[in-house]
């Protein structure tokens, strides 16, 4: 990726970071469409051996040979038993039989995580720059386990089987599958049997925002990403000929409309079908558009798409709108005509001006790549929000990364619409979604995991989120894109990664197996739930009170079910113990409530450290009255020895 | 009825019977009970004790009743995001 190592500190601070040596030893194994291996970001050149802890293989299968690999793509597996037994076999004209990636996708996720320094990148000029992962000197290895059909849960779990045996260090997957209970969940599953070796698991929260209840990939010992923009944007602005002009932002390279003015028209006033309004196949009226700018609604059918429908009906341009359900969110595509996508405000005064003015005209005005755009890093509307709908005891995201216009590797086999009419080949791709900001968390563990190897995945994810980033670069909330407003934890969790900071986060909240076990207890859930998830014979003992609110998690949660009552108050207590990470020190907690709606105390108020690795506990007793039902409020809890900062949200909600 | 879906079979390894030397020959002895033809398409070993496999949810539903059976879970799509 280009920009996003400077945004996330990265670059200023590169010295901070472990050679280059320990980096090289950690593996990040990639979940996803597969990898081409021609890409420059595998280019292996400096580095060593492959790791002698690794026994995975480069498997041959369609174009895919086993020298295939080398030194920065140690392995490349592929899964489909599952997916054949259902769709039937694989087209091979269609898709390889193969860990080579026919989409795209899985080449942007594993560079994005782990790709190596690529100088002179772009896409078609736009976010030009040296492009690189997070953990440049990372080993990779791909796991393909989603198809043209779909990713399939036999599979998925197969990969991790094999991931596991193969020695990664970091399993990243952005992919999801609604809401099932843990044991029923494969991602679950299988992060849990990968948590227990060591690996830590990071996952998209999903794209469903800004709804509330909408994330995947919920359980506790998987981290949990959602997206934030970054300070980089695509401008192209839509020139009407009442003089006024809207910005929006677009990808598009080609011949240009030459600033002429054009026809403008409104896809539903060009169609017979009562959703002409969204630019479907098949549905424009060639007459009624050939020569003109057309307006196409978002939604229901690709961004792309609609471009492509535009050009074969013979449109000139294209101005794509948001709608409610994305608001201002401008999410830039490499089109294959000249057009730019506006937000719902300024998509509502053009039509306004296409409906009222008798000849109406436009033209689309393309700025190339503009950085320094504040504010950043905001809420991606699409990224998927809390509570979390499976134990809303437990904050979801942990932690929101940049996820939307991402620049990173892409296939040779498909051009950067991922449409089959376009015959375009790009070397890197600008796409946007929660899959792009998991590997950029993923890539940030590989280097806290070469920076500290004893720690767990869940002390590394402790690090990210106690240090993560509440407030933009200019000092502001950060907010969220869908609103316009201030953020929530339910939207950005602990925050957006500050990898700096969290490589000396002085304090973490640990967590062994055993934690988790007792966990799964305080869900109440049967020893053959446990077993099918935990493969152990593990049984909740009787006589032991079992509390959700005593899992040591980073952030706090608290659901009082208490809406619409009236009167009195209750009182939710949560345990939790920091490990000293850092030197001999003392902190002192200071506590922040949003509203009077609730009030948090901690005892004690401060914790002295004097070994590394010490233990202190602490109770946190949160107390509220009554409030109508789906009242949500927030606060967070900070130790602080003067040096760090620990900080952890607090979401309280009435249900 | 006879249509097959991709079912993930969870086993409980301790119920192994002490007649089986290895747990995959337990497995497919436990799949071989409710079907002829069913083949396994994944063994598991860390993330799951258990297999894949295709069956009706006739064979599902008596797979499920057998011993050291956990769970007979029907496949699920994900999605990339």
């Amino acid at each position: 990726t280009t920009r996003t190592p400077e945004f996330l500190g990265l670059e200023k601070s590169a010295d901070l970071f472990p050679e280059s040596g320990s980096v090289s030893e950690v593996i990040i194994g990639v979940l996803d469409t597969g990898i081409w291996p021609e890409s420059k970001s595998f280019d292996d050149t400096g580095l060593g051996p492959v790791p002698s802890s690794w026994k995975g293989q480069c498997e041959e299968g369609t174009n895919f040979t086993s020298s295939t690999c080398n030194r920065k793509l140690i392995g490349a597996r592929y899964f489909s038993k599952g997916y054949e037994a259902t769709l039937g076999p694989i087209d091979e004209s269609k898709e390889s039989k193969s860990a080579r990636d026919d989409d795209g996708h899985g080449t942007h996720t594993a560079t994005t995580a782990g790709g190596s320094v690529v100088t002179g990148a772009s896409l078609f000029g736009y976010a030009s720059g040296t492009a690189r992962g997070m953990a440049t000197r990372a080993r990779i290895a791909a796991y393909k386990v989603c198809w043209v059909g779909g990713c399939f849960s036999s599979d998925i779990l197969a990969a991790m089987d094999k991931a596991i045996d193969d020695n990664v260090n970091v399993l990243s997957l952005s992919l999801g599958g609604g809401m099932s209970d843990y044991y029923r969940d494969s991602v679950a599953i299988g992060a849990f049997a990968a948590m227990e070796k060591g690996i830590l698991v990071s996952c998209s929260a999903g794209n469903a925002g800004p709804s509330q209840y909408s994330l995947s990939n919920v359980a506790p010992w998987i981290t949990t990403v959602g997206a934030g923009t970054l300070d980089r944007d695509f401008p192209a602005y839509v020139s009407l000929g009442n003089g006024l002009n809207y910005s929006g932002v677009s990808l598009y390279r080609g011949d240009s409309l030459s600033s002429k003015m054009l026809p403008f028209v409104f896809a539903g006033n060009a169609s017979n079908v009562t959703n002409g309004n969204l630019c479907m196949m098949g549905t424009l009226i060639p007459e009624k558009v050939s020569g003109k700018i057309v307006l196409c609604d978002r939604g229901v059918n690709a961004r792309v798409q609609k471009g492509a429908v535009v050009k074969a009906a013979g449109g000139a341009g294209m101005v794509l709108a948001n709608t409610a359900a994305n608001g201002e969110e401008l999410v830039a595509d490499a089109h294959l005509l000249p057009a730019t996508t506006v937000g719902q405000k300024s998509g509502d005064l053009i039509k306004s001006y296409i409906f009222s003015d008798p000849n109406p005209t436009a033209t689309i005005l393309f700025e190339g790549t503009k950085v320094g755009i504040e504010p950043s890093p905001v809420v991606a509307a699409f990224s998927s929000r809390g509570p979390n709908s499976i134990t809303p005891e437990i904050l979801k995201p942990d932690v929101i990364a940049p996820g939307v216009n991402i620049i990173a590797g892409w296939s040779g086999s498909v051009g950067p619409t991922g449409l089959a009419i376009d015959t375009r080949r790009v070397g890197f791709n600008i796409i946007s979604g929660t899959s792009m900001s998991c590997p950029h968390v993923s890539g940030l563990a590989a280097l806290l995991k070469a920076a500290h190897p004893e720690w767990s995945p869940a002390a590394i994810r402790s690090a990210l989120m106690t240090t993560a980033n509440t407030a933009c670069k200019n000092g502001q909330m950060i907010e969220d894109i869908a609103t316009g407003k201030p953020s929530t934890p339910f939207d950005h969790g602990s925050g957006h990664v500050d990898p700096v900071s969290a490589l000396n986060p002085g304090l973490v909240y640990d967590l062994n197996i055993s934690d988790y076990l007792n966990f799964l207890c305080a869900l109440n859930y049967t020893a053959s739930q446990i077993s099918s998830l935990a493969r152990s014979n593990f049984t909740c003992d009787s006589s032991k009170k079992y509390s959700v609110t005593d899992l040591n998690y980073p952030s706090f949660a608290v659901s009082f079910q208490m809406g619409g009552g009236t009167g009195g108050t209750t009182v939710v207590k949560h345990t939790r113990t920091l490990t000293n990470v850092g030197s001999a020190a003392t902190y002192k907690v200071s506590l922040h409530s949003q509203s009077e709606s609730f009030k948090i105390s901690v005892e004690p108020d401060s914790l002295t450290f004097t070994e590394l690795n010490e233990k202190k506990s602490y109770a946190v007793t949160f107390t509220a009255g009554s409030m109508p039902s789906n009242t949500n409020s927030f606060g967070r809890i900070e130790w602080s020895d003067g040096k760090h900062i620990v900080r952890s949200p607090v979401a309280i909600s009435w249900t | 009825a006879s249509e097959r879906k991709t079912y993930i079979v969870h086993m409980a390894k301790s119920k192994m019977p002490a007649s089986f030397d290895d747990h995959t020959y337990w497995y497919h002895s436990s799949l071989e009970s409710v079907s002829d033809s069913a083949e396994m398409l994944y063994t598991y070993n860390n993330v799951v004790h258990g297999f894949s496999t295709r069956l009706t949810a006739e064979e599902a539903q008596s797979l499920e009743n057998q011993p050291g059976i956990l769970s007979v879970l029907p496949e699920l799509k994900y999605e990339l995001h």
